[in-house]
C-alpha cells in the first residue's frame, strides 16, 4: 500500500522484489505499521558520508559523526584520484535514504538518523580504530562496518589490543549500557577461497557478521564461508544479476545515485538498517538479544550447495549462509515481544599443551576436552552461543591446515579452511577461531578438535603446540529455548505489532561520554590567528597612546614660552590627512567667561584635530567632558548637554 | 611510518605508543592524567590524551624535533618497558584495511 516517488525505488528489488516475489528483505509490512527506525541512530564507519546530498541530509546526525582522518567533526568524504571515496555514502543510503523526495532511492530504515565516522581515508592504527568504535557511543546505536583485513586468502588479522578493548567496552557501556551493535561484512575473499574465520572482526563474539546472497539466494562468487557467520542478506551477484540500488555521492563522477553497489559491503548496511527497525520497537534490546533474535528468526531456504545442518537446538546453519536470510518482518515481530536473555556466562578451559605432530591427510590429529557439570557450576552456563578455540600451531605453509571443531552434540564446525594462497611459514600464534553453529546446544560434554594437513609435503610438518576452549552462553536451558522459539512463531502473525502493545522497557543508564574537549586543528589555527591579531593591535594602540602622551608632555613643557606647533602644511590640514591625536581639553577655568569663538560650527563638532593652537592645554583634573561641552555653541547645547556630556 | 597522535589517534608522521596504565585503587582520573603526562615526558614523548573511551589508555607521540627515530624508539621502549605502572604498551603500526 506504500508508494514512493523516488525514481529508483522500483529498481530496489532488495526492498520489494516484483520480479521474484519473496526474494527481498520483507520490509514493507513493518513500514506500513510505521516502523521505519525512528529514534535510532546508525553510524557508518567508513571513508566518509556526503551528508549534504538530498537523500541523506534530512536524516543526517552531526552529533553522532566525526572525521578521524582529518580530526574534525565533519565526515564529508574527500574526492581522490580513483573516485573511490563514495563507499560510505552508498552504505549510508542503503540504511537511511529519505523517501518521497523524488530523489534516487529509499533506505531500509528511512526514519532513522544516519551518522558518519570517516576513518578509512588515511593511515589507520589500532588506537584510531579504538576511537572509532566508541565514538559518540551514547548517540550511535549501531556501527555499520563494511570493511576489514585484506580478503586476499592469505591474511590472518583482526582488531588488535585497543580495537578489541573498544569492542568490548562498546557492548558493555555503549547505548546506555544495552551495548553498541557492531555489524561487520563477512568478506569478499571467495575467489581466493578465503574464510571469514581468519578475520578477527568477523569471528569476534561482539560483532554481528553478515554475509551476502544474490537475487537468486545463492552465495555469490565473492562471498566467503565461515562458521561464525550469523546470517546473510541480499547484495549483487555476477554480471547477469542485479546489484543494490542506493544513494551515491555526487562528487567527481558521482550522480547521487547508483545501481551498482555490491559485495558484502552492501549486505552489512541492510542488516544494520533492519536492526534499527528492531530497536525502534524495542530500544532496550541488548547486543546479545539482537544476536539471539537473528539466530531465532533467520530463514533457511532451498540451496543444495548450502549444506544446511540442523543442530541439537533445532537451529539450521550453513557455512555459506549462517542461520539463513534476514527477514525484516520476522526480526521486528520477534523484537516486539522479546524479553532479555540471561547475562552472558562463559567457561575457559586451561591452556592445553599438546606438542603433537599433525599427520598428513587422510589422517588427522584429534584432541579432546571434556567439560563437566562441575566445570560449569560456577558460571551457571547451560546452553551455548559462541564457541571459541585459540590455537598455536607451527607449520611451514599455513594454508595447508584444516581445523574442525565438534561440539558435544556432534555438530561439526569447519573453523579453519585450507587456503591455497596462504604460504605463510609462521603458522598460528594464539589465533582464535569461533563458531556459532552450536547455538542453543547444551554446553556440557566432550569437545573434539581435529587438525589435518592437506598439503603436499612428503612428511608431517605441522605441530599443534597448545590450544584452549572458551564457551560463551547463558543459563537458559534447552526447554527455555524451545519455549522462546514457540513464542516467536506465535508473534509472526503481526498481532503484537500494534502501538497499544508494548512490553516494559528499562530506560538504560546515563553514561557520560568522557570525550575530553578536543580542539580541532582548524579551531586551533583560528584561535592562534585571532590571538596574533589581538596582540598586534594591542601593541599598536599602546604605541600610539604612548607617543601621543609624549607629544602632549612636550607641549606642556612649552607652557612657559611660546610653543612652535609643528607647522602643518595648509594642504594636509585642509585635507585633514594629518593624523595627530591632541587632548580633548583646553584647560580653561570653567568659571571664566568663555568668549564664544567664532568659526564654523563644524569645526568644533568635528572634534579636536581641527581646532587652532593654544586652544588646548592640559590642566589635570579637567574632565574631557567639560572641555568638549565648552566648545559647543550654546544653542546646540540646549538639551544636548545631557546627551553629549 | 605515519602513525597516530592527537585525541583521535592521528598525526602526520612520527612514532607513537599506546599505553595502558594501572589505575591504582582510588586513584582519580586527574592523578592518572598527571601520571600519563609524567611518564610520556620521561619516555621523551608527548601525551596526547586518552584513547577514545578506554579508561587508563593513553597515546604518546613523538615530539617534533631532530632526534633520530631509533633513539626515540629505544628510549621509549626502555622507559615504558620498565615502568611499574605500565600494564601494557604497544608501538602503533599502520593497519591494512580494505573496503568490502
Amino acid at each position: 500500500s506504500l508508494h514512493f516517488n523516488d525514481p529508483k525505488y522500483p529498481q530496489q528489488w532488495h526492498l520489494n522484489n516484483r520480479r521474484s516475489p519473496g526474494r527481498d528483505i520483507n520490509v514493507t509490512g513493518v513500514w506500513e505499521r510505521n516502523v521505519t527506525g525512528q529514534g535510532v541512530t546508525v553510524v557508518v564507519v567508513d571513508d566518509g558520508v556526503e551528508h549534504t546530498i538530498q537523500d541523506i541530509a534530512p536524516n543526517y546526525s552531526p552529533e553522532g559523526s566525526y572525521d578521524l582522518n582529518s580530526n574534525d567533526p565533519d565526515p564529508m568524504p574527500h574526492p581522490d584520484e580513483e573516485n573511490g571515496n563514495h563507499h560510505g555514502t552508498r552504505c549510508a543510503g542503503e540504511i537511511a535514504a529519505v523517501p518521497n523526495n523524488s530523489f534516487c532511492a529509499v533506505g531500509v530504515a528511512y526514519g532513522s538518523r544516519i551518522a558518519g565516522i570517516r576513518v578509512l581515508d588515511g593511515p589507520l592504527t589500532d588506537s584510531m580504530e579504538a576511537v572509532a568504535f566508541n565514538k559518540h557511543y551514547q548517540i550511535n546505536d549501531i556501527y555499520s562496518c563494511s570493511w576489514g583485513p585484506d580478503d586476499d586468502g592469505k591474511t590472518v588479522d583482526g582488531p588488535h589490543q585497543l580495537g578489541k578493548a573498544a569492542l568490548q567496552h562498546g557492548v558493555i557501556a555503549g547505548r546506555k549500557g544495552f551495548g553498541s551493535i557492531f555489524v561487520v561484512a563477512s568478506g569478499n575473499g571467495g575467489q581466493h577461497n578465503d574464510n571469514c574465520n581468519y578475520d578477527g572482526y568477523a569471528n569476534s563474539i561482539y560483532t554481528v557478521t553478515i554475509g551476502a546472497v544474490d537475487e537468486e539466494g545463492r552465495m555469490p562468487f565473492y562471498a566467503e564461508e565461515c562458521a561464525s557467520m550469523l546470517a546473510v542478506t541480499f547484495s549483487g551477484g555476477d554480471k547477469m544479476l542485479r546489484s543494490i540500488v542506493t544513494t551515491d555521492w555526487d562528487l567527481q563522477k558521482g550522480t547521487g545515485c547508483t545501481e551498482g553497489h555490491t559485495g558484502t559491503s552492501a549486505a552489512a548496511p541492510l542488516a544494520a538498517g533492519m536492526i534499527a527497525l528492531m530497536l525502534q520497537v524495542r530500544p532496550c534490546l541488548t547486543w546479545r538479544d539482537v544476536q539471539h533474535i537473528i539466530v531465532f528468526t533467520a530463514t533457511q531456504y532451498e540451496d543444495r550447495r548450502a549444506d544446511w545442518v540442523t543442530n541439537e537446538a533445532g537451529f539450521s546453519h550453513s557455512h555459506q549462509h549462517g542461520f539463513g536470510l534476514l527477514n525484516a518482518w520476522r526480526l521486528v515481530n520477534a523484537a516486539k515481544i522479546w524479553t532479555s536473555v540471561p547475562y552472558l556466562a562463559s567457561y575457559a578451559s586451561p591452556m592445553l599443551r599438546e606438542n603433537k605432530a599433525i599427520p598428513l591427510s587422510p589422517h588427522s590429529l584429534e584432541v579432546l576436552w571434556n567439560v563437566s557439570r562441575t566445570d560449569l557450576e560456577m558460571s551457571g552456563l547451560k546452553t551455548l552461543e559462541h564457541v571459541a578455540v585459540t590455537v598455536s600451531i607451527t607449520h611451514p605453509r599455513r594454508g595447508s591446515l584444516e581445523l574442525k571443531l565438534f561440539c558435544p552434540s556432534g555438530m561439526m564446525s569447519l573453523i579453519g579452511t585450507p587456503r591455497t594462497m596462504d604460504s605463510d611459514p609462521n603458522g598460528f600464534n594464539a589465533w582464535t577461531f569461533s563458531t556459532v553453529r552450536c547455538w542453543g546446544e547444551r554446553a556440557r560434554g566432550t569437545y573434539r578438535l581435529v587438525v589435518r594437513d592437506v598439503g603436499d609435503e612428503v612428511a608431517p610438518a605441522g605441530l599443534l603446540q597448545q590450544w584452549q576452549l572458551t564457551l560463551y552462553g547463558s543459563t537458559w536451558s534447552p526447554v527455555d529455548i524451545r519455549d522462546r522459539q514457540r513464542l516467536l512463531e506465535s508473534a509472526m502473525s503481526g498481532k503484537y505489532l500494534r502501538d497499544d502493545f508494548t512490553l516494559p522497557c528499562p530506560p538504560g543508564l546515563k553514561i557520560p561520554e568522557e570525550d575530553g574537549y578536543t580542539i580541532t586543528p582548524n579551531t586551533l589555527k583560528t584561535l592562534v590567528l585571532v590571538g596574533c591579531f589581538t596582540v598586534f593591535w594591542t601593541v599598536y594602540y599602546m604605541l600610539e597612546v604612548y607617543l601621543s602622551q609624549r607629544s602632549v608632555a612636550s607641549r606642556l613643557a612649552c607652557r612657559s614660552g611660546p610653543c612652535h606647533w609643528r607647522q602643518r602644511s595648509r594642504k594636509s590640514r585642509e585635507e585633514g590627512t594629518e593624523l595627530e591625536s591632541v587632548p580633548l581639553c583646553n584647560g580653561k577655568d570653567p568659571d571664566s567667561v568663555e568668549t564664544e569663538r567664532e568659526g564654523p560650527l563644524t569645526s568644533s563638532l568635528l572634534g579636536p584635530d581641527l581646532l587652532g593652537p593654544g586652544d588646548w592645554d592640559l590642566s589635570p583634573g579637567r574632565s574631557a567632558q567639560n572641555c568638549l561641552c565648552q566648545h559647543l555653541p550654546p544653542d546646540l547645547l540646549q538639551g544636548k548637554e545631557e546627551q553629549i556630556c | 611510518v605515519a602513525t597516530p597522535g592527537g585525541p583521535s589517534g592521528h598525526s602526520p608522521g612520527g612514532l607513537s605508543w599506546a599505553v595502558h596504565l594501572d589505575s591504582g585503587a582510588g586513584e582519580g582520573l586527574k592523578m592518572l592524567e598527571q601520571q600519563a603526562d609524567a611518564l610520556a615526558q620521561a619516555a621523551g614523548l608527548v601525551n596526547t590524551g586518552r584513547i577514545g573511551e578506554l579508561q587508563g589508555h593513553y597515546l604518546f607521540v613523538q615530539p617534533a624535533g631532530p632526534k633520530p627515530v631509533e633513539v626515540i624508539r629505544r628510549q621509549a621502549e626502555a622507559v615504558l618497558g620498565m615502568h611499574k605502572a605500565v600494564r601494557w604498551h604497544s608501538e602503533q603500526r599502520l593497519l591494512k584495511r580494505a573496503k568490502r
